[in-house]
């Protein structure tokens, strides 16, 4: 979802 | 993952080895803020505490949602948190003599509270994890503060010191072509909190890029600050 595409970075 | 993502990541990996390499070879940590390193170990930490839940698909033989990029984002997850603890417990062991605590004189508590608050009102989601990472992302932004004090105060930065300082200025710099770059390649993608706090981060190193590039070009890059 929307929340992982955010937190798919460092 | 794009070029400018793994380019910045490979700069902000390069920033902890110039700076560890810098501490053991002069055996100095002189114009280092510690307070600035101090705040990168509580970015990490509150940042990267999704890694217990990676942990915890291991241990429990769930691999359907681990992928590639997961692993990398582990393993450089774990590398960031390791060296950024590792430069705090030199300069606060073996290095401490050389410690300019002195001259480190920000007040953290100036950046540390109007992040929390900003964090617990403006976010995505209310939960904990959610606003740690906020408060993270926040807290990156203005962690250069003490370093950036202390080269003022300093008036001089050694050219190993000039280096660190533009890797870590540079890698966010980065991030934020890497977003202009998914926005428009990604359908889903966006994320307000983490661009305005890069560019936030980004615009607080422009003079110090400015007089980097001055010095690169005159083919030194010892810093001195006019006064």
């Amino acid at each position: 979802g929307d929340s992982d595409v955010r937190h798919d970075e460092l | 993952m794009n070029i400018f993502r793994i380019s910045a990541d490979l700069l902000h990996l390069a920033s902890f080895f110039i700076l560890i390499f810098k501490m053991k070879a002069t055996k100095s940590c002189k114009g280092i803020s510690f307070k600035t390193q101090l705040m990168y170990t509580l970015v990490f930490t509150c940042r990267y505490l999704d890694l217990f839940h990676v942990l915890g698909m291991m241990i429990t033989f769930n691999f359907a949602h681990i992928t590639g990029l997961t692993l990398y984002n582990t393993f450089m997850k774990i590398l960031f948190l390791a060296a950024s603890y590792y430069i705090v417990y030199l300069m606060r062991t073996e290095l401490k003599s050389t410690s300019d605590d002195a001259r480190d004189t920000f007040v953290l508590w100036h950046i540390l509270a109007p992040c929390a608050v900003l964090a617990l009102i403006f976010n995505a989601q209310f939960t904990i994890l959610e606003i740690l990472w906020t408060f993270s992302i926040y807290l990156e932004a203005v962690a250069v503060m003490p370093q950036l004090m202390l080269l003022i105060e300093t008036g001089e930065a050694d050219s190993l010191s000039s280096h660190y300082m533009f890797a870590v200025g540079g890698y966010r710099a980065l991030y934020l072509v890497n977003w202009v770059y998914r926005y428009a390649t990604e359908p889903y993608y966006s994320n307000w909190i983490a661009w305005i706090a890069g560019f936030v981060q980004t615009a607080l190193f422009g003079d110090f890029f400015y007089y980097y590039f001055v010095k690169i070009m005159s083919g030194d890059a010892a810093l001195k600050l006019p006064t």
